[in-house]
């Protein structure tokens, strides 16, 4: 059990770090376990090592998105809801992080809740959803409606 | 495995609905307040979440105030077989689960999701503020994700 | 000393129902002080009620900020300080954000971080930051640089 | 009062930069990771927030990777008066505050602080990701909260 675990540390931190270098073009990432736990590092290109707890909301956003990207590759799940993950994100990430996730609806199913034009502009399919007479109502399923 | 439809009736702001999910990317916009989490709410509420952990105190409150009873179907593709599961929760408050309209317990219909590879995780199913959670969970935590993954 | 404290909700009751009626164009809120401690109530317009606990993100944003602007006419700080509380605001919410912001401007200082188009045509002055060698730069101290 | 200038020295993501803060309402903005955030931190920091609640782990992390020492000014001014409060952190890891040049006490810094009107509160300095936390607290939690405004 402790032998799965650990092999699969070794291709989940390998996955990480190119998920990093991918997500944030450039630099690296590491998940190493110690006595204190599963500890996470990213080294992000152009800028000195800071702990992932100075990362910026942004930059946290990227890293656990390459984080849960790792996961899929050792672990895959039929289905993947994103609510809202680009919340922090500026307009070039919204591109790289929707960009990921077009990757990922290659071998999953994947929903992502946006509110971002940037992010929007990029899918293949888009619902509309809004409130009439105080209930939810479906708008659209359409191919790009908001662009 | 694929999840096809959603079928919703009076849980939280909808109170009939049906939710084609086309192949490819897919993103659900809208105003603030207009149901977006709601939906996924729905599809984690069949997949076993429990009320808080989506955004109710307590099961009653994931019924569309004003109605006593609520249900979700999810119609999934599994190669060629076309496999409906549901959760209703009934005007007693009492939970059913269904598999293509046969009751099913909670155990079975949970075996049966994740040999089709629905994981309903947190690093599967992000929720609304917390893809940060990632990096900002001890290390103590995220070992225990990482029991999950393995 | 209760009593101070039994006048201070009184006040701050009256202030946050006004304020979520501002900021949502109607309905109400109340704070009330129960043996669970200082519960907090919110009525939508045009929705049924429901629990705070199951309002969207956007909703919980605006809520939150009702309490704030009303605890500032209770108790006023020198200087407030919102780090992306537009995050999950869709471009009609934030116009009622920043334009509570500024109304706020009025009676203390008040500083936005922000990364919304519609929240920063709205101010008075913008502050840009850029990365760049490695170190964090002001690029700019201007009015509406960036519309 | 009103905070007129901040002083930045080798501060987190910042090797030097003095920001003037004009009157009526001010924005930050830039591309993810250039050091918004850093200068609420910044501003905390002066007025009395300990590591922790700026996202590091001590002191030290504070300080501009490669640089041993950090330093933030806030030029404040309270009606005719202009007044400079400054915290360092020093190489050997030691805090020290300053009003107008002379050294003090962080008790005495957080009186005259707040003498001036600069209640630094999770009501009055909302940090990313922390704006809905006021709804999501328990009612025990924000009663505390009414304490502190009563
Ligand atoms: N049991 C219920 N009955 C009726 N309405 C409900 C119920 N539970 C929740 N709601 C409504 O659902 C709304 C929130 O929906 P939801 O969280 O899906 O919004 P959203 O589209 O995700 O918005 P945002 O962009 O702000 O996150 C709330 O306004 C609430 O009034
Ligand atoms: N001690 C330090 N030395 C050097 N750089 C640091 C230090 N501490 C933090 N940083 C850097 O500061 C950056 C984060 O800055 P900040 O949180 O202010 O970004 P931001 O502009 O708010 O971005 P976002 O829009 O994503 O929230 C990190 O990339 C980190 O590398
Ligand atoms: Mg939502
Ligand atoms: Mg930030």
């Amino acid at each position: 059990r402790e032998e799965v675990v650990e092999r699969t540390l070794e291709r989940l931190s390998g996955a990480f770090d190119e998920q990093i270098r991918l997500l944030f073009g450039g630099g690296g990432g590491e998940l190493r376990l110690t006595e204190r736990g599963l500890e996470m590092r990213v080294r992000l290109p152009s800028k000195k090592p800071v702990s992932i707890d100075s990362l910026s909301g942004g930059e946290k956003s990227l890293s656990a998105l390459a984080f849960i990207l790792a996961a899929q590759r050792l672990r895959p799940s039929s289905l993947y809801v994103f609510d809202e993950a680009d919340a922090m994100l500026d307009g070039v990430n919204c591109k790289r992080y929707v960009r990921a996730l077009k990757e990922l609806s290659k071998r999953a199913q994947v929903v992502a809740i946006s509110l971002k034009k940037e992010t929007l502009e990029e899918v293949d399919h888009l619902i509309g959803v809004t409130m009439r007479d105080g209930e939810s109502k479906i708008v659209a399923v359409s191919r790009e409606a908001a662009s | 495995a694929a999840l096809d439809i959603i079928r919703i009736v009076n849980f939280k702001s909808f109170r009939r609905a049906v939710i084609p999910l086309p192949a490819g990317l897919v993103a659900i916009t809208g105003p603030n307040g207009s149901g977006k989490s709601n939906i996924l709410d729905a599809i984690a509420f069949v997949m076993g979440w429990r009320a808080s952990r989506l955004r109710a105190s307590k099961m009653e409150n994931l019924v569309r105030k004003g109605s006593n009873a609520a249900e979700v179907s999810l119609l999934i593709r599994n190669s060629a077989e076309r496999i409906s599961v549901s959760r209703e929760i009934r005007p007693s408050g009492e939970g059913v689960y269904r598999v293509n309209g046969k009751r099913r317990s909670a155990t079975e219909v949970m075996e049966l999701l994740r040999e089709m590879g629905f994981l309903v995780d947190r690093y599967t199913f992000v929720t609304q503020g917390d893809i940060t959670s990632i990096v900002e969970m001890s290390p103590r935590e995220r070992a225990r994700l990482l029991e999950e993954i393995s």
